[in-house]
């Protein structure tokens, strides 16, 4: 038996967000940790890798290993069901063929249920090596994500490039060039809007201004993000959910020809 | 020009 409940949906409505525009479907693998998701997009230019921690759960039973397998359309649409400050809790019985989403009102009152089928799905884990990365800045999120909107209306690929001296953001196109630079912030009165670069060599990479996009639709989950980078590897942009684990995305950098 | 790379190569199956 598996069963994982959470007080609010919105978490995991703004997980679904975050990944469906990169992948139609994944295996959502649980244990007694918690919840992992790990695939490639169709085009095996980016990853996305999501943890869920038991202990983010307010109530989390995974009696033994369970694989399941889900259409992230399908899923995006039940959980659009679900009022924003519904309960939600997933069920699936050992080796069932179908998941349950329970959605509960605050005041009990209405209780809906959804039954989706699962699919059969090529398991490829992968594993990750750990890398030390020459770069790593931390902004605020919605300013990554509006730098990466902004710098999109002047080319396909967005250049960052870190320094001691700060990041560069430079995109360049047909209408022209954009460039913005982030100086490492020396005081801020919220912590969330601190730029902090760490730096042991200084790092240019190129990346699809498309991908970034999707990436920050995991905006609204964390007020701040992470970029690590290392020269010819990919790039990770990291947020971390609160209180329940975080969500990461990998993508390889554009070469030049 | 710039060609978009792949994450082959970087992870490996486990």
């Amino acid at each position: 038996m598996f069963e994982a409940r959470l007080l609010r949906s919105s978490i995991l409505k703004k997980v679904l967000e975050a990944i469906k525009d990169l992948l139609t479907q994944a295996t959502f693998d649980c244990d007694d940790n918690g919840i992992q998701l790990q695939a490639m997009d169709n085009s095996h230019v980016s990853l996305v890798s999501l943890t869920l921690r038991a202990d983010g759960f307010d109530k989390y039973r995974c009696d033994r290993n369970i694989s399941l397998g889900m259409n992230l359309s399908s899923m995006s649409k039940i959980l659009k069901c679900a009022g924003d400050k519904d309960t939600v809790t997933m069920k699936a019985q050992d080796n069932a063929d179908t998941v349950t989403f329970v959605f509960e009102s605050p005041n009990q009152e209405k209780v809906s249920d959804y039954e989706m089928k699962l699919m059969n799905l090529d398991l490829e884990h992968l594993g990750i090596p750990e890398t030390e990365y020459s770069c790593t800045i931390r902004l605020s999120s919605a300013e990554f994500a509006r730098i990466c909107r902004d710098l999109s209306q002047f080319g396909e690929s967005i250049v960052i490039s870190c320094t001691k001296e700060g990041v560069r953001f430079s995109a360049s196109g047909d209408i022209g060039s954009a460039n913005i630079a982030l100086a490492q912030t020396a005081s801020v009165d919220k912590e969330e809007e601190a730029v902090v670069i760490e730096m042991e060599e200084p790092v240019t990479l190129t990346f699809a201004c498309q991908y970034l996009n999707y990436f920050t639709k995991a905006t609204s989950l964390s007020p701040q993000v992470q970029l690590s980078m290392s020269a010819d590897v990919p790039l990770v942009v990291e947020y971390r959910i609160p209180d329940i684990g975080h969500i990461r995305y990998y993508l390889a950098p554009k070469i030049d020809d | 020009g710039t060609t978009q790379g792949r994450l082959d190569g970087f992870f490996k199956v486990q």
